[in-house]
């Protein structure tokens, strides 16, 4: 729902068409998104999220609010009564859409929509947001294109092939237990125009040939495999369960996880950990390392009882550039309840102490239980960093998902080298010692550039 | 955007538009309003989000929790609803032009 309607105005640079008077032929909804909504929003955890305009509890009622959740999986079919423009107005390119399940996790993403709705399309009309298919139940889909209040109902595009319909906005912002969780929720395109199909089919006959014109769901028009299958990498990204506490992690060696120490803090504690790439696997684990409160550097690393089958194993990075690509790969806000959830951003910032990278920084959207998970290249797909936290604002409690800090792979490797090789814990005992430029760093503190003077 | 993109958004802003919905003959009343995806444009067919139009559902927004429902005929809300669709034309065309400023929206100096 948005603001008031503006008047008529000029669009970007193009006037726009004049609003045409549509009549309502159909509300649609698929069953599917439903149930999988209330299964991954609902239960004890309901009360913890909000969606578009209802997260300022104070603007409106709570019966508003049910009703705006109410028709969070719905949408509206109408018939454009026909207008004086030219013939050619009439013409446009037809759309296709894509099937469900056609567009992988990773994939690139394109949203179309109008902040705010109508209030102000000559300045916001159609506006573009970017970014990555971030995991998926059946037609609920989510992605880290970031869309605002009015979105609602815009389109979200595929990259390849170009211009594919793959969804449609149905919540534009989310926040979990009042964090902006930064991703948008979107209901599969394809199984609403089925249901547009067979509800039209089921009316009277001068509505039922409507049917004949909705874009048809198509493998790919231009005869392409759809898409390939979604970036390998992802496979490492594991679930870790240490007792009641969960987060994530990746697989560096067959038998070999890594994680923070805060999802796995007791060295010879026994682990949970769940592969969902290719199959869903559970294997037994036991913490044979983690670091010290006091170390800056919060890792633990865990020892299988049985080899980790087809999952490919990330390649370690040598070496950082900022502005880069990335993509984390977390259990963050659904855990358990469905596989790991891609989020995309860039390189941010690569902090060093003695020109040796100790701290990566990203613009991905990390949320509470990624920690432990894999910072990857998007593009070439090698292991840049362990995510460690994202960063909340002690003076407004504001959580800022999209400043996170991961630990640079190129801390650790050289100790999981030994450990595979050898079995010797040394390596990792060295991250127990680190020097204090490094520990002022993780404590987001300005490194001293000199020691401070005594004043005596 | 990279090339990659560019047929992805042109397709894209081809087919997006606005919707708005308000009471018949109360305007006051407020409105509401989302975006849509055009589907056909002759015929017009537009799939925009059912939110705007649940407000005049006339057995009210517990018609959208019948469990296994996918759809509602167009009757389910009252005749007082008006539906207005708004998009970018795919040529120039001589539509309308408003000079007057915008009420309620600034851009604040960060």
């Amino acid at each position: 729902a948005g603001l008031e309607p503006g008047p008529p105005a000029r669009s970007r640079g193009r006037p726009l068409q004049s609003p045409r008077p549509a009549e309502l032929l159909l509300l649609l909804s698929c069953p599917a998104f439903r149930a999988h909504f209330a299964r991954l929003f609902g239960g004890e955890t309901a009360d913890q999220w909000r969606f578009a305009n209802a997260a300022r509890d104070d603007e409106v009622s709570e019966d508003e609010e049910e009703d705006q959740l109410r028709a969070l999986g719905w949408f509206a079919l109408l018939r454009v009564q026909p207008g004086q423009e030219a013939a050619e107005e009439e013409r446009g390119p037809a759309v296709a859409v894509a099937p469900l399940g056609a567009v992988p996790k990773g994939a690139p993403l394109l949203a179309c929509g109008s902040p705010f709705g109508a209030f102000c399309p000559d300045i916001f009309l159609n506006t573009l947001s970017r970014g990555v298919l971030s995991n998926s139940a059946g037609p609920l889909l989510l992605t880290d294109a970031r869309c605002l209040p009015g979105t609602e109902g815009g389109g979200v595009f595929t990259a390849r092939p170009a211009g594919a319909l793959v969804a449609l906005v149905a919540a534009p912002l989310c926040w979990k237990a009042r964090e902006w969780v930064g991703l948008t929720l979107l209901c599969a395109a394809a199984p609403l125009l089925r249901a547009a199909r067979a509800a039209l089919g089921g009316l009277c006959p001068g509505i039922a040939s409507l049917a004949t014109l909705l874009p048809p769901e198509v493998g790919t028009p231009w005869g392409l495999p759809l898409l390939d299958l979604g970036p390998p990498w992802t496979a490492a990204s594991v679930l870790v369960e240490c007792g009641t506490v969960w987060g994530s992690g990746v697989a560096v060696a067959p038998r070999l996880v890594v994680t923070c120490r805060h999802v796995a803090p007791r060295e010879a504690a026994r682990v949970l950990v769940r592969i969902v790439t290719p199959k869903s696997v559970t294997i037994w684990g036991q913490v044979v390392f983690a670091t010290q409160e006091t170390s800056p550097y919060d890792i633990a690393v865990v020892s299988l009882e049985e080899d980790l089958d087809d999952v490919p194993m990330p390649v370690p990075a040598e070496h950082f550039h900022e502005g880069e690509a990335v993509s984390v790969v977390g259990f963050g806000v659904f855990g358990q309840a469905c596989g790991p959830s891609v989020t995309s951003g860039i390189l941010s910032a690569v902090v060093q102490v003695d020109d040796t990278p100790v701290m990566l920084q990203t613009t991905c959207a990390v949320h509470g239980g990624s920690s432990g998970g894999p910072l990857f290249s998007t593009h070439s797909g090698v292991l840049l960093g362990i995510v460690a936290s994202n960063t909340r604002d002690n003076n407004t409690g504001a959580t800022y998902p999209h400043l996170n800090f991961s630990i640079p792979i190129t801390v650790l490797q050289p100790a999981l080298q030994q450990y595979c090789e050898t079995g010797d814990l040394g390596g990792f005992r060295q991250l127990d010692h680190t020097t204090e430029p490094v520990r002022v760093v993780w404590r987001l503190q300005r490194p001293l550039a000199e020691a401070p003077r005594s004043k005596l | 955007m990279g090339r990659q993109w560019g047929s992805s958004m042109r397709a894209a802003e081809q087919v997006g538009c606005v919707v708005s919905a308000s009471r018949a003959d109360q305007p006051e009343a407020g409105s509401w309003s989302c975006s849509g995806v055009i589907l056909s444009r002759s015929p017009g067919l537009v799939l925009c989000h059912g939110g705007i139009v649940a407000p005049f559902l006339r057995a009210g927004s517990g018609a959208l929790t019948t469990a296994g429902a996918a759809f509602l005929p167009g009757d389910s809300c009252s005749d007082d609803l008006r539906l207005h669709v708004q998009w970018a034309p795919t040529a120039a065309s001589p539509a309308g032009r408003s000079e007057r400023a915008l009420p309620g929206l600034c851009t604040p100096h960060c």
